[in-house]
């Protein structure tokens, strides 16, 4: 395993193993800045780990970023590494970053489904789903993103347990969600969130439930506008942005639409590059530019949040 | 583990809602295997479907039949995976 997150390889992925090596690396070169946090243990009893980029204080304001929800979008988790690696880095030199962290906590969550993950690393690639058993079918699996409280069960998700939406028996069914539930409830005090999936090039806000625009819609339009030029100011990468529900399909049961009715105004979701041509199986050597561009983005949100705490 | 040898994905642009009928019926034959990279959203937006290799003559037949035009996203997934597990193994080394 490398000896620092200096010679770690951050344009090739990464089994499981290796990235929670690489969490533990980076928690141990910078104590005062990083900690690691379990929230949970998935079905398969993995541990949910969440790292905290933080100078101080008591329950701040925070951030949350997640990856790897849907497990099989590898460049999600991909870019989640190098995310932390970068808010180490910067977290000094970087003035928006540090007056970011000067008065918020940042929490990211790489491999939100670490069974999945596995799975997709050595059993089936194309995984997408949890790993949950579902009595009364030979299908394994709950969509991660159609299992929130928010919707559950609507139109935009399948009661089929064969299904790559299945939405669950009941909310929160997987533990990999509740986790992230409790997580949210308890700490209280998130501005915003960011769920990171691919791939499409979109940034979303609520709803995806339903048609109805969120109460903060033009101001969520308005930021996704600057993340998204932000973004694409790097290597010029199309993104469109709007409403899960406009700008994709409708989608009930989703992570931000949860969020959203929490409270939690600033949530987006993020799919991520392919580039139109290779779709979950993006090159290696893709990582470290669709993770430099979504940077750009995620600090446009997150400035505009220090900005315009409520 | 499961293999993906001879699946294509292909990416299908449905020009009007019949044509985006055609491809939501297709969704709906679960003997297909298909899946589905990108849902069918609307006309004018991209559907990607990874198709295995058994049922990839029948689902292309059905297209052409009822004029449904599309093109060859990945040609063989099999070797974009066996590539990235080359390069997974390459960076370990």
């Amino acid at each position: 395993l490398p000896l620092s997150t200096n010679t770690f390889d951050y344009a090739t992925y990464h089994t499981l193993d290796e990235i929670y090596s690489f969490m533990d690396l980076l928690v141990a070169e910078n104590p005062n800045l990083v900690s690691k946090v379990e929230i949970g243990r998935s079905t398969e009893n993995r541990p949910l780990y969440v790292l905290k980029f933080s100078k101080g204080g008591t329950n701040r304001p925070a951030v949350w970023i997640d990856t790897g929800i849907h497990s099989r979008e590898w460049v999600t988790q991909a870019s989640g590494v190098w995310f932390a690696k970068k808010i180490v880095v910067d977290h000094e030199n970087d003035e928006g970053l540090a007056s970011i962290l000067d008065q918020m906590d940042i929490f990211l969550e790489i491999v939100t489904n670490p069974d999945g993950f596995a799975f997709t690393q050595t059993q089936n690639r194309m995984w997408r789903k949890t790993r949950s058993k579902q009595s009364g079918s030979v299908c394994i699996g709950v969509d991660p993103n159609r299992n929130w409280d928010a919707g559950f069960g609507g139109p935009g998700a399948s009661r089929n347990p064969c299904s790559e939406t299945y939405h669950g028996p009941y909310a929160n069914s997987e533990p990999e969600v509740k986790a992230i539930v409790d997580f949210v409830k308890s700490h209280g005090n998130i501005k915003a969130f960011i769920s990171i999936h691919s791939y499409s090039q979109l940034l979303l806000y609520p709803y995806g439930y339903t048609r109805t625009p969120v109460p903060d819609q033009k101001e969520l339009h308005q930021i996704s506008e600057k993340a998204v030029t932000a973004l694409s100011s790097l290597y010029g990468t199309n993104y469109k942005y709007g409403s899960i529900f406009t700008t994709i399909y409708q989608a009930s049961g989703s992570t931000v639409d949860w969020t959203y009715n929490q409270g939690i105004k600033y949530s987006f979701t993020f799919e991520l590059r392919d580039t139109g041509r290779y779709g979950f199986l993006l090159p290696a050597k893709q990582i470290v530019p669709t993770a430099q561009e979504t940077w750009l983005a995620l600090k446009t949100i997150m400035l505009y949040t220090r900005d315009h705490l409520y | 583990t499961e293999t993906f040898v001879g699946h294509q994905v292909l990416r299908i642009t449905p020009t009007s809602d019949e044509e985006l009928q055609v491809v939501q019926e297709l969704q709906d034959l679960e003997e297909l295997q298909l899946d589905f990279w990108l849902e069918p959203r609307g006309p004018g937006y991209p559907v990607d479907v990874r198709v295995p290799f058994p049922s990839l003559q029948s689902f292309k037949a059905h297209l052409e039949a009822n004029g449904v035009s599309y093109s060859i996203m990945i040609e063989d997934v099999q070797a974009l995976v066996d590539n990235e597990q080359t390069e997974l193994l390459r960076s370990r080394r």
